[in-house]
């Protein structure tokens, strides 16, 4: 089970407190899995007692801005500058608890950062990432330090949300030819979210050294064991998967990143479980 | 469980803090886990003036009692009025029905009595709980109403206060999480702002809360 608890001297108001702190939540400790099991009990509360503020100083809050557009009304939020500086505060704190949790993972030997970049939707890149961080057996050759990347994009290739929107875009598309109507963008993105020769692999060393590819467009590398097993051994890594490698860098493009944070599987895992019960 | 931190972790806990004003935090032993009896099982973070507060819980469906009482008392006092949670660690008071739900609540009452002696049974608690541990055992709730009178005396603002709450909740943890640092705002750089939190969590951890 994750708990956690902020408290703050900001003066804020009562009714912002809640997308603050779920906005920071969201890039944090929604972004973190030891071993993919979803708590019964997960809690994070946040205080915030104004006690530091200057008595003549307003609370914080949101406004909400209504726009619309084609599609309908809709609700955006603007925040002033204090707002926007207290939620990078946040956030950023909320990330370090987050990673602490991590370090402390039951039996885990490594810290992971998996970033995954991506040029179709932030969504897919987090599916694709959570789907990595939750494979049992990419976690497993991380502990018995082995860079295996097959394992890594066969975690990418079933992430659901990727796997089930590319059956989605077969129907759409089908429909589309039927009825003659357009298809939804949305569906167009989703079946171009992993395409195998758009995907590279590589692990990002912790000590800042060249990264260490592993596979190019779909085609794998002339991996360095040696390399590699330096590299796995230092106890934190980074695994950088993109999914928007077209091999040409110089053209501009949009691309979104989402990141999480993961640990090994060890045996160590398996002895405080079975121990630990009712 | 032998709570001494490995070697490997001992940069990870911290050895001064700086807190925010106008908070308490501290611990207290009510033996929760009936193997355990020597460590502080009981932690209580609190505000010396009512303040808002706003949580996020699990989506899991089987939502423990504490989730399902906290997002009830943060609904019915709109964010609004709040004093501090107490947290208890050794059993998650989850998948325990409705006399999990009464013991829950009864943590919150209780703890309120710390600062509001004559709190009234019928108002919405200030006081939000949480609960970690064992699932699917019930709640030793009178070790704990038992044990909370006893964090009157131990709650501080030191960071030794706030260090023994933080390992307080811990369960399977290896070493208490504990952070804290200090910030201004743009519109008044002259004040300085604090922020402090602490966590625990070492398994089923994959949260997806809102």
């Amino acid at each position: 089970t994750l708990l956690g608890i902020i408290c703050t001297d900001v003066k804020i108001d009562p009714a912002s407190m809640r997308t603050l702190l779920v906005r920071a939540v969201n890039k944090s400790f929604n972004c973190i899995s030891i071993d993919g099991d979803t708590s019964t009990n997960d809690t994070v509360a946040f205080f915030a007692n104004g006690a530091a503020a200057p008595e003549d100083v307003k609370p914080l809050y949101y406004s909400p801005m209504d726009e619309r557009d084609d599609s309908g009304p809709r609700v955006r939020i603007r925040a002033n500058s204090d707002l926007l500086a207290l939620e990078r505060v946040l956030t950023g704190f909320a990330q370090d608890l987050a990673k602490l949790v991590v370090r402390d993972g039951e039996g885990a030997t490594k810290f992971v950062t998996i970033r995954v970049k991506s040029d179709t939707t932030h969504d897919n890149a987090k599916r694709a990432a959570v789907s990595i961080a939750r494979s049992a057996l990419v976690k497993t050759a991380l502990y018995g330090k082995d860079a295996n990347w097959g394992r890594i994009l066969c975690a990418i290739g079933y992430a659901p949300g990727i796997m089930d929107s590319r059956e989605i875009r077969l129907a759409d598309l089908r429909l589309a030819r039927i009825t003659r109507q357009p298809e939804k963008e949305d569906s167009i993105k989703a079946e171009r979210a992993v395409i195998p020769k758009r995907t590279s692999v590589s692990f990002i060393p912790a000590d800042g050294s060249e990264e260490l590819k592993l596979l190019v467009r779909g085609e794998p590398e002339q991996v360095d064991e040696e390399r590699a097993k330096q590299i796995l051994e230092m106890e934190d890594l980074e695994i950088l998967v993109r999914l928007e490698d077209d091999g040409k860098s110089a053209e501009p493009k949009r691309v979104t990143e989402a990141v999480f944070w993961t640990c090994d599987f060890s045996h160590e895992y398996v002895t405080i479980n079975g121990d630990y019960r009712t | 469980a032998d709570r001494s931190i490995p070697a490997a972790k001992q940069k990870y806990l911290p050895t001064s803090g700086t807190y925010p004003k106008g908070f308490l935090a501290g611990s207290a032993f009510a033996g929760v886990k009936a193997s355990n009896t020597k460590y502080h099982d009981l932690a209580l973070v609190m505000s010396e003036t009512p303040c808002p507060a706003t949580a996020t819980f699990t989506k899991n469906i089987f939502k423990a009692a504490p989730v399902a009482i906290s997002k009830h008392f943060l609904a019915a006092r709109g964010s609004e009025g709040f004093r501090g949670v107490l947290v208890n660690s050794g059993c998650a008071n989850a998948v325990t029905g409705s006399l999990g739900l009464d013991h829950a609540t009864t943590m919150a009452r209780e703890t309120d009595k710390l600062f509001n002696p004559t709190a009234s049974d019928d108002a919405v608690p200030q006081t939000l709980v949480m609960s970690t541990g064992v699932i699917g055992q019930r709640l030793p709730i009178r070790k704990i109403t038992a044990a909370i009178p006893k964090l009157k005396e131990n709650v501080g603002n030191t960071h030794e206060h706030w260090l023994n709450a933080a390992k307080a909740i811990c369960t399977t943890d290896t070493f208490p999480k504990l952070l804290s640092r200090t910030f201004t705002l743009p519109s008044h750089p002259d004040t300085t702002y604090s922020i402090a939190g602490m966590t625990k969590g070492a398994g089923m951890i994959h949260p997806n809360m809102a």
